[in-house]
Formats: structure tokens, sequence, C-alpha cells
């Protein structure tokens, strides 16, 4: 493991551009953020606005967590209740130009990190595959 | 990054056992596993049977996708189906003594790892987050 080389790495080359990344708006409802996450796969992916600027991220657990009554899964709730009301609001942001280092300490607790520019517009996500598949090629 | 010392690591000493990780019964409704994933928060866990073999994961996601039918959410398949019939069989399974290094390269596409032991016993689960906090404390 080549320390240097390794935290040398630029995370733009590193990361997933945002044109990629499979998001949903903060306005959409619920129903529709289920059914993106459903189709795509991914357990959690980002909030954005129309002016591409992040506000969280949505995850299936979180929306099952909002429509799960006492009695019964209220289903209703997917189509009254909005992406904005439930989001995971408190996640790290990066910037392109971080270092590595700050981002694998970043990456311990969170499976991706959301990168965006000095105005504050969405770039893209570095995850933990992308830094796992240069470890492997520096171990 | 002291390669030496960060490959020579027991997986023993980093895994979560058993006893502590989250998991169903093949026979379990997807309505109880439903229950479990949003209860935990876990976007994926371990599907075990009454001799705690291990047999597959479940996630949410595959939950969804089994019950999304094309005019609307069929709710009725979370009493009627079991998790046996939609979990995923294509799994990596690693020993105790397996080397870091080959667990290395199945993280890269692998949030987490089951362990078994010789006779097929489940024995807990090796996560990216564990590797992940040791290649911070090398760096
Ligand atoms: N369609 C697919 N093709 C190939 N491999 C797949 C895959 N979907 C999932 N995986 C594998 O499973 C891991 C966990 O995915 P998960 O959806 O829980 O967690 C993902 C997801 O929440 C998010 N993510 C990754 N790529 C994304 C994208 N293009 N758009 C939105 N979110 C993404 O970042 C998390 C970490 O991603 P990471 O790549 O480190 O880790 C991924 C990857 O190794
Ligand atoms: N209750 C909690 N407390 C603290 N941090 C939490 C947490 N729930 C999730 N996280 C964080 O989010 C990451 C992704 O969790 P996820 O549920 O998608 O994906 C998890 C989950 O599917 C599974 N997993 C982890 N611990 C588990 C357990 N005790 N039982 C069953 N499955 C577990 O392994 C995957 C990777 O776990 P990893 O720790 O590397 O990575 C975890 C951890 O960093």
């Amino acid at each position: 493991l080549h320390s240097e080389e390794f935290l040398e790495i630029n995370i733009q080359d590193l990361m997933i551009p945002s044109e990629r990344v499979a998001h949903v708006q903060v306005k959409n409802s619920l129903e529709h953020a289920l059914l993106v996450l459903t189709k795509s796969g991914y357990s959690a992916i980002p909030v954005l606005d129309p002016q591409f600027k992040l506000h969280g991220l949505i995850s299936t657990p979180l929306i099952m967590d909002a429509i799960l009554g006492l009695e019964r899964i209220e289903f209703e709730k997917l189509e009254t209740q909005c992406v904005e009301e439930i989001m995971n609001q408190e996640i790290p942001r990066i910037q392109i130009d971080s270092s590595l280092k700050t981002c694998l300490s970043l990456l311990i607790d969170h499976p991706f990190l959301c990168v965006e520019n000095k105005e504050g517009l969405f770039e893209g996500i570095l995850t933990r595959r992308a830094v796992l598949i240069q470890l492997n090629e520096n171990a």
C-alpha cells in the first residue's frame, strides 16, 4: 500500500459524475422516490432542487419508516407526502478539490459522499467502491 | 499505508459476530422481512435456515421489486410470498481464516461479506466499514 500515491489521487478521477447519478427532486412524492429507488436498485440516492442544489438523501428504509403505522402500512401516505418532509439532511458534503484523506475518514460512516462545487451545485458522488478499487490496486 | 501490517489483520477481529447481525429465516413472509429491514435500518441482511446455515441475502429493493405490479403495488404479496422465493443466492462467502487480501477484492462489489465456518454455519459478517476503519488507522 503505497500511501503517497494512494492519497495523491484526485477525487474528480474517482467520482461518478452527476449525469450518471440517480436522484429525485425535493417536491417529488414518496411514491415517485420509491419507484426510482426500486428501479435503480440503489439503497440511497441524493435529493436535489430545480437549481441542482443538494438538499439531502432519501432511502427505502426512510420511506418505509414514514408509512409504517401502528396497525398497518399506510400506503396512502406515498401520494400525500413529499421527499422533502422525510429526507436525511445531515449528510457530509465534499468539494472537488478535497483531499482523499478527508474522504477516507468520512467514508467510514457513509457509503458514498456528495461532491459540490464552490457555488453549492451538485457535481457527483464518491463511493466506497471507487476507493476500494484503488486500495486493491495499491495493496 | 503499511501494507504488511494491514494485510496481516485477522478477519475474526474485524467481523461482526452472528449474534449482533440482523437476519431473517428462509420461510419468513416478505412482510416480516420488510419489518425487520425497516426497523433495523439496514439495506440488506442475511437469510438463514433453522440450522443456522446461510442461504442468501434479502433487501428492501428486492422486496419492492417483487410486489411492484404493472398497475399498482401488490401489497397482498407481502403476506403470501416468502423470503426464499425472492432472496439473492449469488453471494460471496468467506471462511474465518480467509486472508484480508481476498476479502478486499470481494468488498469492491459487496457492502459486506458473510463469514461461515467449515461446517457451513453462519459466523458473522465483514463490512466495508470495518476495513475502512483499519485503512484510516494505517494511512
Ligand atoms: N447497479 C449496480 N451495478 C453494480 N454494482 C452495484 C449496483 N448497485 C449496487 N452495486 C454495488 O452494491 C453496493 C451498494 O449499493 P447501495 O445501493 O447499497 O449503495 C450505493 C448507492 O446508495 C449509491 N450509489 C452508487 N452509485 C450510484 C448512482 N449511479 N446513482 C445514485 N446512487 C448511487 O452509493 C452507494 C455506494 O455505492 P458503491 O458503488 O460503493 O457500492 C455498491 C456497489 O458495489
Ligand atoms: N445502525 C447503524 N449504526 C451505525 N452505522 C450504520 C448503521 N446502519 C448503517 N450504518 C452505516 O451505513 C452503512 C451502510 O449501511 P447499509 O445498511 O446500507 O449496509 C449495511 C448492512 O446491509 C449490513 N450490515 C451492517 N451491520 C449489520 C448488522 N449488525 N446486521 C445486519 N446487517 C448489517 O452491511 C452493510 C454494510 O455495513 P457498513 O457498516 O459497512 O456500512 C454502514 C454503516 O457505515
